[in-house]
């Protein structure tokens, strides 16, 4: 009935989900492909800053991606992590599920992939997130992900070394805070 | 993240997630995103999910794949989506995230914790439009 087709996606992202109806309704497409449409739709918009170049840089300052597209119909699926230099994440991913009998590619082999399928290798940090990047060193690299190592990670930048007495002492705890948030998140 | 679900008119069914992961990540950390069950999936025969939120925590539980299969079970979306997030809390009381869900047959819901509410976003022909909804958490 009326609730079919139907597209949804996480957070308020509204131009992803008119893209990925607009594929599914009005171009009478696939389910795959509105999927793809419409992660295609938020890495090119840099949605909230939590998709596609130019967010989320990691201790290097480097932005690296991770995507995933999946066909409930066959259990088909493709997926790039930590792919480096490439923009279009979910249409590598698209392109690990038609083109190889793989799951996942990751790091520069997947850039390797990418650029073998025709896609461009290109930088994906911007100014924006370079920015966010020295902010971040000159917090003292304040939050990060380390524990159990010194120098303290709650008050310094690396290089870490393992510290073994606090190791001992704590134990491998789960975490006791989160520092994601709707504007942090996987 | 944005974590996408959706049914094609013939009845297909797909899932998918792009995302830049998390701020100022060790290098070479990879979240739950790119993981099947992890940061989604979907199942043509019962429905789909998609997470996101705290990869790190998510990727231990598949929270995707769990609400799929508590659907199997017959719980609707929304109930299946908050058992999928409550697994992970209480493991995880300081956990944040949050879980779309879709059946097959078109319904849907959605879950969170840890966020003072969670919006989603959603289109079918009952609605005409693009709409924002929102949930409270658990």
């Amino acid at each position: 009935g009326s609730m079919i087709p139907v597209v949804i996606n996480t957070w308020p992202f509204t131009n992803a989900t008119q893209n990925a109806w607009n594929t599914i309704y009005f171009k009478k497409k696939s389910a795959l492909d509105a999927v793809e449409k419409g992660c295609t739709t938020c890495e090119y918009e840099q949605c909230d800053g939590t998709v596609g170049y130019g967010g989320s840089p990691d201790e290097n300052g480097e932005t690296t991606l991770d995507a995933m597209i999946m066909d409930g119909m066959t259990m088909n699926v493709g997926a790039v992590a930590a792919l480096r230099r490439v923009k279009s994440a979910i249409s590598v991913a698209r392109h690990v599920l038609e083109h190889t009998e793989h799951s996942m590619l990751v790091g520069d082999q997947a850039t390797a992939f990418a650029i073998s399928m025709g896609f461009k290798e290109e930088t994906l940090e911007t100014n924006a997130s370079q920015e966010i990047w020295e902010q971040w060193k000159e917090s003292s690299c304040q939050p990060n992900f380390w524990v159990n190592v010194k120098p303290d990670p709650t008050k310094f930048c690396g290089p870490y070394k393992p510290d073994t007495n606090i190791a001992r002492k704590q134990g491998n705890n789960p975490k006791q805070r989160s520092v994601f948030s709707d504007k942090n998140h996987d | 993240t944005i974590g996408m679900v959706a049914i094609d008119a013939a009845g297909r069914i797909a899932a998918g997630t792009s995302t830049n992961g998390a701020k100022f990540k060790i290098a070479g950390r990879v979240g739950d995103s790119p993981i099947p069950g992890a940061g989604a999936y979907a199942d043509g025969t019962v429905g789909a999910a998609a997470a996101t939120g705290d990869g790190d925590v998510m990727m231990r539980f598949l929270p995707s794949y769990l609400a799929v299969e508590e659907m199997r079970r017959g719980s609707s979306p929304s109930y299946a989506g908050e058992v999928a997030i409550k697994r992970i809390v209480s493991y995880y009381p300081e956990f944040v995230g949050a879980i779309v869900v879709l059946k097959s047959d078109g319904n849907y819901g959605a879950a969170c914790h840890g966020l003072p509410s969670f919006q989603f976003s959603v289109c079918n022909s009952q609605l005409g439009q693009v709409t924002v909804q929102t949930v409270e958490c658990v």
